[in-house]
């Protein structure tokens, strides 16, 4: 464990609790994306299924894959159960089944072993990777954001951009070479964030409410 | 080990 994972899963933990508080204070879920939040439990339910062989790293690890598993799967309760008059699939229009299939290709071509923990931690990566853009996509077609979406969002877009220099420091200081799935995917998912960011630096940070140029 | 998947991260 380095600074910059701890710092990238601490980001990845903040965007989950301000999207709770998001949730929870306005008691509603406008604006946020039904569809990638579904395709989060996905991620982590095919990624952490190395929890069910009990090979155990560490507490840390084990706890955190409980909490993104349990947390994910909450988010969609309290989408669809718990304040759905606030859910509006109208504007949630991104095709997912564009995303699982081209990942599901993938992850058979690029895998580390045909086994039944390797193709599915493979397709999650991929996943993982576009999973914001119905998020994103639905951003777009409003042209704008509560303040509060677009920090989940940021503390999303930190935990990736984290993970990049995590991997350039694992390769300097460890001898076991490139996860060279993970850094590819990695590298594409956090360029995904950088049109988002520019504007979250130079509009929200500076107090401006979030709003695409027309 | 060689190059591989890291399966200590998240």
């Amino acid at each position: 464990m380095n600074f910059f994972r701890l710092l990238g899963d601490l980001s990845h933990l903040a965007s989950i609790f301000i999207l709770l508080h998001k949730i929870q204070t306005t008691r509603s879920c406008r604006g946020i994306s039904f569809k990638t939040q579904v395709l989060y439990v996905v991620v982590f339910v095919t990624r952490y299924l190395d929890l069910l062989t009990f090979q155990f790293h560490s507490i840390y690890n084990t706890v955190m894959k409980l909490f993104f598993i349990g947390s994910s799967i909450y988010i969609l309760y309290l989408m669809r159960v718990r304040f759905r008059p606030t859910n509006d699939p109208s504007i949630d229009t991104f095709r997912i089944e564009y995303l699982l299939g081209p990942c599901a290709v993938l992850s058979l071509i690029f895998n580390y072993g045909y086994t039944w923990l390797e193709i599915p931690w493979s397709f999650s990566i991929f996943l993982e990777s576009v999973a914001i853009l119905p998020q994103l996509f639905m951003l777009q077609r409003t042209g704008e954001a509560e303040t509060i979406t677009t920090h989940y969002i940021a503390a999303l877009g930190a935990y990736r951009a984290l993970y990049i220099p995590n991997w350039i420091f694992r390769y300097f200081t460890e001898d076991n070479g490139v996860d060279a799935i993970a850094v590819v995917a990695g590298i594409v998912q956090t360029a995904l964030y950088v049109d988002f960011g520019w504007i979250y630096f130079t509009k929200v940070l500076q107090g401006q409410k979030f709003e695409l140029p027309a | 080990t060689g190059a591989g998947r890291k399966k200590d991260e998240l």
